[in-house]
């Protein structure tokens, strides 16, 4: 079935089977961290989820309906704010901790021998709190999740010629599917309809703070790679490169 | 080929 006549119900299950699995990282950690292992972990365990992550797109209905250029754009422009979706959730229940994965879970003070990354850190755990207070559900995470790699891209380019038209109004219908299927999964939750609406409200909002965080982790990961801190190769270079060449 | 257009070409398993 094609999402436009997909049921909100259906989208999410659709979203919630193209979850991607729980990743390790598979490293013996030595403690205490040096500003370059942690950065090695780090980049490690964000390069194994990227593959993963670029799967799980595949799987977001209709997603592949879009032209190739945008599927690439959309990648490229949300990957890090992904990985730091994903990162809140699974912290969600662990106040104080970043959870990173089952087998690299970091303290707020643990984020001290990196330079400049405790303030990412805290940021984080900020918005992390954020989604505890609200007692965020599966179903609305895996909704928001799909509404940052559908909106990523769309102030930043325009549609010149008319395939890229026709790509970017398949994106506008992609993403009417997502908040319908967010607004379903809100409306599962015993509110009042003025409740539901302000839910809404602050669910998006968290959006633009991971948005913002994003951008400074970023920053932080391009001067700890010109810094020579850590070596960054192979797919994350290549989504790193996207952000900071220009 | 990069590495993101070969993951996105690649037919699902």
């Amino acid at each position: 079935t094609h999402h436009s006549t997909m049921s909100p119900e259906e989208f999410i299950s659709r979203i919630m089977e193209a979850e991607p699995p729980e990743i390790y990282l598979m490293e013996d950690l030595k403690k205490p961290f040096t500003e370059a292992s942690m950065m090695m972990s780090l980049t490690n365990l964000a390069d194994k989820e990227l593959v993963l992550m670029i799967s799980w797109a595949k799987k977001i209905p209709g997603f592949l309906e879009l032209s190739l250029t945008d599927q690439i754009h959309l990648l490229k422009c949300c990957w890090l704010e992904i990985l730091m979706l994903g990162l809140m959730w699974r912290s969600v229940d662990h106040p104080g901790k970043l959870i990173f994965s089952p087998d690299f879970k970091l303290n707020r003070e643990e984020g001290q021998c990196v330079e400049g990354i405790m303030e990412i850190f805290d940021m984080l755990l900020a918005a992390t709190s954020r989604f505890r207070e609200l007692k965020l559900q599966r179903e609305e995470y895996v909704c928001l999740k799909a509404m940052i790699l559908l909106n990523s891209n769309l102030c930043t380019s325009s549609p010149q010629t008319a395939e890229e038209l026709e790509s970017r109004n398949k994106l506008l219908r992609l993403l009417d599917s997502v908040i319908d299927a967010l607004v379903w999964a809100i409306s599962k939750l015993g509110l009042s309809t003025q409740q539901q609406t302000l839910r809404l409200g602050h669910l998006t909002m968290l959006l633009s703070h991971i948005r913002h965080v994003s951008n400074k982790g970023m920053d932080h990961l391009s001067t700890m790679k010109r810094k020579n801190v850590v070596l960054v190769y192979d797919l994350l270079l290549e989504m790193l490169d996207a952000n900071t060449s220009s | 080929h990069t590495k993101l257009l070969q993951l996105l070409t690649t037919k699902p398993e």
